[in-house]
């Protein structure tokens, strides 16, 4: 699966 | 940002503003493990490192800085404001039982095998676990506060929103992340057994107390 994006989350 | 995950935050929030007013304003923290409130401390920290260097939103950055404020905050309470009211003879979980498992996993499972990415995948796996010296201490002493019960119920429900949310992204955006999702289901999981006492128990008005 693609890499997570940009850490968003809290 | 969807509903779910905005409900969540505000569950989180609410969780910690629960705790810390409780201990502020009864200026006690009977029956709050210190343990916990250290673990989610170091949650913060090693989650929020990129605090300075990684812009997301203004919403993004000031719950940062609330969370770290706050864990922080409750942690001094504990231990030197208020250390008198601090119960250490049932909050003796060991911490290290949790830190190192937790620690080496994150070396071994993680997307990315840079400091910043196993640091946070190391603050996502103990996120997972941290709650547990706390229903530790509850099991031990065989009741808790209501006001702790409504503290935990809400950060029992934080991470359960977090779920729904990460069901949402994947069908809309096609985002999931595989540790968050996993450890975040630890968590809940953890906290069911505490869900059905609150609902069964606390939501009727009668204390929360375990089957000793």
């Amino acid at each position: 699966y693609d890499l997570p994006q940009l850490k968003d989350e809290l | 940002m969807n509903i779910f995950r905005l409900l969540g935050d505000l569950s989180h929030l609410l969780a910690i503003i629960i705790l810390l007013l409780k201990i502020w304003r009864t200026r006690s923290c009977a029956g709050v493990s210190g343990k916990s409130q250290i673990l989610f401390a170091l949650v913060f920290t090693t989650r929020y490192l990129d605090l300075f260097t990684n812009f997301i939103s203004m919403y993004n950055s000031a719950m940062k800085l609330i969370y770290l404020v706050c864990s922080y905050a409750t942690v001094f309470l504990m231990y030197f404001k208020f250390k008198a009211t601090y119960d250490s003879n049932h909050d003796t979980f060991r911490m290290e039982f949790l830190v190192v498992p937790v620690g080496g996993l994150a070396f071994l499972v993680n997307h990315d095998f840079t400091p910043l990415e196993i640091l946070w995948t190391f603050s996502i796996y103990l996120e997972a676990v941290a709650i547990l010296p706390q229903l530790f201490m509850i099991s031990k002493t065989g009741e808790a506060e209501t006001i702790t019960s409504h503290y935990l119920f809400a950060l029992g429900s934080y991470r359960a929103l977090y779920i729904v949310n990460w069901v949402f992204r994947f069908y809309t955006e096609g985002f999931f992340d595989l540790i968050a999702i996993v450890a975040g289901c630890v968590q809940t999981i953890l906290y069911c057994d505490f869900f059905y006492l609150y609902i069964t128990k606390v939501l009727k008005g009668k204390q929360l107390t375990l089957p000793a």
